[in-house]
């Protein structure tokens, strides 16, 4: 289960304020993965006091609102990303990222739809630098796209580019896999379907044994 | 983050939380770092292990615009229904309580009825309005509060609310189960021409694939 609670003093309407986290929800913690399972309990509340200023922010549109949806978003993003660091039984954190497609939502889709694929998971934590499973999970996340514009790389390494397979230095890919699981680091997948404007984040862990021991353990 | 006593089991490092750049400063604080946030964490009794603090509030000295998303998961917890139905008709908040150790989910009526006991007891403590406190819970599934364990405790809870980073860090640690760490954090920046600052808390380990609305 993720709970959370944020809180501000900014002055701000309540339709906006509805909007606003909404907006963040599905930036941040609707964008997040670690096992697959949608709790009972998944809440986030947010409380805004107005305490900071007269004049209240009622346009999503403002310069002053923009600002503070932006803020939020720096907010809850960096919450539910410490959430995927502290994945059960992780050794790291999955951040995938995805350009060039037509919008917000599909590049959103993607992304998570990489950082919830257990094989692209169970393969980070085995140090796998194994692009033909990460090409996979963007290929079943449910968004058209030419498979001639798809781009892969594992930190700033290539892995495919224009739907082929690159050569590269696999023990430099899996080194960097290693490293980030040595220090909990993070483990950063770059991924461009073409040349829309849509881009997206999510974050995820790697799978370990201790995840099915943490949960075999805990009695529900 | 140690709090209450000076346990070791009681202690878990907080997360190394990393926020995106941009024209905000990170400063000390979660949820109390905004003005007019107090919050406490500590143990009541309600763990099956440990004694670990699991039972949290932040509070807000005036009625705060509140906006909640919640899981879309049918089978949802008593303490997401009860939010649920008292933002269908109410705009602001003054309270949050959070439990950790029983979810209350899947516990029918009596779980229901739970939720709405400690958020009663919450408001008569808080002397504020029963619709202005929201519930959160956190634990196993199919296990209703410890309820006495509960209630026993908010005095010494609402006693303990403080306006401080230990307050808020205190809380933090309050609502982990399976966590290794804690997670809190805010910024500060220029919103038209006004210093605000944002701060929050979250918790999370396992069953983490949230889809909510």
């Amino acid at each position: 289960t993720m709970l959370g609670v944020v809180t501000t003093d900014a002055p701000v309407t309540s339709d906006l304020w509805r909007e606003m986290v909404r907006i963040s929800a599905n930036r941040s913690f609707n964008q997040i993965s670690v096992d697959g399972d949608t709790s009972t309990n998944d809440c986030i509340i947010a409380l805004a006091s107005g305490l900071a200023g007269p004049v209240k922010i009622s346009s999503f549109n403002s310069i002053e609102g923009c600002q503070l949806q932006a803020c939020l978003d720096a907010v809850m993003q960096g919450l539910a990303k410490s959430v995927a660091w502290d994945g059960e039984g992780a050794t790291c954190l999955l951040e995938v990222v995805v350009f060039g497609a037509n919008n917000e939502a599909e590049a959103a889709k993607i992304a998570r739809t990489v950082a919830s694929s257990s094989l692209v998971k169970a393969a980070v934590y085995g140090r796998d630098p194994n692009w033909g499973r990460i090409a996979c999970a963007v290929g079943y996340a449910g968004i058209d796209f030419d498979l001639n514009d798809l781009h892969l790389s594992l930190g700033d390494i290539p892995l495919m580019r224009s739907g082929q397979p690159l050569p590269f230095d696999r023990v430099e890919a899996s080194t960097y896999l290693k490293q980030a699981g040595e220090s909990h680091g993070t483990v950063k997948i770059h991924i461009s379907i073409g040349n829309g404007r849509g881009c997206g984040k999510a974050w995820g862990c790697d799978l370990s044994y201790d995840y099915v021991k943490i949960n075999a353990e805990y009695t529900t | 983050v140690c709090v209450d006593v000076g346990t070791a089991s009681i202690c878990i490092p907080a997360a190394p939380i990393v926020i995106p750049e941009g024209p905000w400063k990170q400063i000390p604080g979660g949820v109390t770092a905004a003005k007019g946030f107090k919050a406490a964490g500590l143990y009541g009794g309600l763990r099956a292990k440990g004694e670990k603090p699991d039972l949290a509030l932040v509070t807000c000295d005036v009625d705060a615009i509140v906006a909640g998303v919640f899981t879309k998961n049918i089978v949802a917890a008593a303490p997401v229904i009860y939010c649920r139905n008292v933002l269908k008709n109410s705009n602001t908040a003054r309270a949050i309580l959070i439990n950790a150790g029983q979810a209350n989910a899947a516990t029918g009526n009596p779980g229901y009825q739970d939720a709405v006991e400690c958020a009663h007891s919450v408001a008569q403590f808080l002397q504020v309005r029963q619709e202005d406190v929201m519930i959160q819970s956190t634990g196993v599934i199919g296990q209703r509060i410890k309820k006495e364990a509960l209630l026993n405790s908010l005095p010494r809870l609402v006693n303990s609310l403080s306006s401080t980073v230990e307050g808020a860090d205190a809380a933090a640690v309050a609502i982990t189960t399976t966590d290794l760490v804690s997670k809190s954090v805010a910024i500060e920046a220029e919103v038209g021409g006004a210093h605000v600052k944002v701060g929050g808390m979250t918790k999370g380990s396992g069953m983490i694939h949230p889809n909510m609305a």
